[in-house]
């Protein structure tokens, strides 16, 4: 009864608890939730149902509750390790970025196949990228980012999976298929992000 | 009749047209066109008569005349210039991605506050962001992307709105909001599509 779609609003809802927390929230009640992700409050009802959080039409429900049981469902409560795959550009801006460690994302380490990129006793140690598979089974990393060149990407893809890597955000201008059962590959696509503002600018400019 | 949701579709059923022309074919039927992004055949074809494609249940439609159509309706036939603010990691990163160019988008110049990356005579040119606001005006740019710490994002929306550009992809971890009418902001979240992948992962293991 747990789905993908189900999972992902467990996820907004979450995050929309921790915002009305620190804007000094102690209560909430379903249509609030449903209105700030798009659903009715009978969808967030039958949700909470699902991961057994009891109704409490009247009174709303507690924003801290909530939050426990939300992050323990989501498998929020343990830090979250990945490993970053190609630390040019992209690997080494997402391995400065300090947002990360508030969503409880940490970097193990990162991996690259040049030399000089190569740095194992850095804050964040970056490895040669050969002592990758070893190291993904070693500390049982289950999720990884690739951010090397195109003509890397398949190959890098197959070496992670194998290792036992699950869940994949590829920057890589190539779309990555997993043909494991159990992976699971986000392609991350800018160009459609910047096409999409500017189909909805013009639209606005026409309204 | 032309709204946001028929907008992302008509852009999404343009990116099927071009991937199935690409693979040798010359027709293609609602139903088709449907499953690929998720909709009902009556829906495609409601599409399509709000952009006055006339409709041909019987032989399909033919593929290059759809790509013409929708091109010309979303705006592709002229490239679509940017330009990047803060030229650092992400930023360079984007500056020399060569897909962009593919989707037609085109970097008109970058900016930045650092005067060792200023470089006005570079293949795409990086200008001091003093220089910015007079950019915009001049060359007409209604889109541009963030890439700047989060200190000075806020700042460099403003500058960027009020010297006329209506989209921006930020990238800033900041929750850019844009109180002018008639601009947007998407604002670029990785560590949502990190945490995405560990509750999928989650979900998977479960099953
Ligand atoms: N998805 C998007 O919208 C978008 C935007 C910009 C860049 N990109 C892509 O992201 C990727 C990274 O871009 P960048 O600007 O950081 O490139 P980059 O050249 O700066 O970095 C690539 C890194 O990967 C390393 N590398 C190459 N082969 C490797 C391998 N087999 N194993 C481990 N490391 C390897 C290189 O040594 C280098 O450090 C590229 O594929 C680029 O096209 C995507
Ligand atoms: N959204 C995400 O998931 C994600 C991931 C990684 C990084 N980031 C963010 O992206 C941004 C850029 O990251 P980065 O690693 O490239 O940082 P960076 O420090 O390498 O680059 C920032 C650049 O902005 C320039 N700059 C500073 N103030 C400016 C101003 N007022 N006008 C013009 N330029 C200015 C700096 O000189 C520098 O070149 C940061 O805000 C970072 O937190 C976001």
């Amino acid at each position: 009864n747990l789905n993908k779609s189900t999972i992902l609003r467990l996820a907004r809802y979450l995050r929309v608890l921790q915002k009305l927390k620190s804007l000094g929230f102690v209560k909430v009640f379903s249509n609030n939730l449903g209105d700030a992700i798009g659903v009715t409050p009978a969808v967030v009802r039958k949700d909470f149902s699902i991961i057994n959080i009891p109704g409490n039409k009247r009174g709303g429900y507690n924003i801290d509750t909530l939050i426990e049981l939300l992050s323990n469902v989501l498998g929020k409560n343990q830090p979250h390790e990945i490993i970053i795959v190609g630390c040019g550009r992209i690997g080494s801006a997402l391995m400065e970025y300090k947002e990360f460690a508030k969503e409880g994302i940490h970097i193990a380490a990162g991996f690259d196949v040049d030399p000089s990129k190569v740095e194992p006793k850095a804050g964040i140690p970056i490895l040669d990228v050969k002592e990758m598979p070893a190291f993904i089974k070693e500390y049982k990393i289950t999720v990884g980012v690739i951010a090397v060149p195109d003509t890397a990407a398949a190959q890098v893809m197959e070496q992670m999976v194998n290792a036992g890597i699950q869940g994949i955000l590829n920057f890589a201008p190539v779309e990555l298929k997993c043909n494991h059962k159990g992976c699971l590959i986000h392609n991350v696509n800018l160009s459609l992000e910047i096409e999409n503002l500017f189909y909805l600018v013009k639209l606005a400019d026409r309204l």
